[in-house]
């Protein structure tokens, strides 16, 4: 397994910590409140209380020598980019920074973060998407234009086969999986009857998404 | 279209109201501070200065013939639930609501929001699953167990076809769709040789992509 710090333990930095700790992995958390560090720690290998932007304290936890360096600190911008400038210069290999807006995003690309989150942006456009489906219908991004759905299977394909109803051609679809007592079959034979009790995982366009769920 | 009120202009709630008012929705905002609502209000049909826990000031706006509430105060965990109550009291169709950790999602729940977020959560898991894929692999969650990778195809299966592959059985993983030059094609003939150039859009259990990955 690979060595991780995670340093500022706020919603971000302290779920990831403790999703991290759950597999298995050891996990380095560097916070400057004690709070959070006494609430964190019976969760991970080591929780430290110190100011991230002190390169002497960075030193001596040896962060050049982790794997992965996560910089959770998404409101104090100026900690955020302090903190990843120094632990760039010492040498950190992958280095994952929390975004709070684009120009903030635009300052850590220049000094070298590796990967950039937008936790807010990111489920704010999930929602957004929701909002405009059918249904409130959730979306999951795939590519740009494609998305995945789970669908209620419409009235008039029970009983018929994914063949027979030829998604592809009629309504620029996919079938992707078949949701059935909360199991999903991902390798449904496309020949079999569909049935009352299932729904459906399709992949497509927004718009194609929508005309199919709305029948 | 439906009309949209969102509460609380931080970086979900202005990210939120933003991606809406793109999409072509009428967004209603509502904030305490005033360097927010100005910051916002270019962006948004209308933008209100206002405590949202005060009650005359959410009749006053008509939040109760809104389609939609979204209360975006995460920090503030006693303004998200005062809010919360009001609008559910005055009759609010559907409410969704931002929590920052689980004590705070049961009392909002228990209090009838309609669906709850949790951004800086989901983004955790997400990060923490890449960290512990080889090669940083993004994997989007499908289902309980299921995901979906985006993969580099492995040097040994150039040149010959999903059908020879005979991936389902051998591997337990299914191709949803092949990228190439950064266009997607989701109905991809099963017997067409693979190229080098190709990326490709699995679905199956972690440690199935995990395998199919390190090839
Ligand atoms: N210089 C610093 N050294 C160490 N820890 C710091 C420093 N500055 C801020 N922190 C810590 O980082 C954590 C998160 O910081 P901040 O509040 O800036 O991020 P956020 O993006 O608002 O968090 P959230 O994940 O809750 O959205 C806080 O717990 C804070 O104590
Ligand atoms: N009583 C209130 N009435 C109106 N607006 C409020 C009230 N309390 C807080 N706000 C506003 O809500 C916004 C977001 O609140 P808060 O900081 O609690 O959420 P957050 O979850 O930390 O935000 P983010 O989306 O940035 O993570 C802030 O802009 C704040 O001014």
């Amino acid at each position: 397994h690979k060595n991780i710090v995670v340093i500022g333990c706020g919603r971000y930095g302290s779920s990831l910590a403790q999703t991290l700790s759950g597999y298995g992995v050891e996990v380095l958390v560097i916070d400057s409140d004690k709070h959070k560090i006494q609430e964190i720690s019976p969760f991970v290998v080591k929780a430290v209380i110190a100011d991230a932007t002190d390169e002497m304290v960075l030193r001596d936890l040896g962060i050049n020598n982790m794997d992965v360096v996560v910089v959770a600190m998404g409101s104090n911008i100026e900690a955020s980019i302090m903190t990843t400038l120094l632990v760039k210069d010492m040498g950190a290999k992958y280095v994952i920074c929390k975004a709070s807006n684009n120009k903030h995003a635009k300052v850590l690309e220049k000094i070298g973060a590796d990967k950039i989150v937008f936790p807010e942006k990111d489920m704010a456009i999930k929602t957004a998407k929701t909002l405009i489906s059918p249904n409130f219908m959730e979306l999951i991004e795939l590519e740009k234009d494609y998305n995945i759905a789970e669908i209620k299977i419409p009235e008039s394909w029970i009983g018929k086969s994914i063949i027979e109803l030829d998604l592809r051609k009629k309504y620029s679809i996919n079938v992707i999986g078949i949701l059935r007592n909360g199991k999903l079959t991902v390798n449904m034979a496309p020949n079999i009857p569909l049935e009352e009790d299932q729904r459906m995982f399709v992949v497509g366009k927004m718009e194609d998404i929508w005309n199919i769920s709305e029948k």
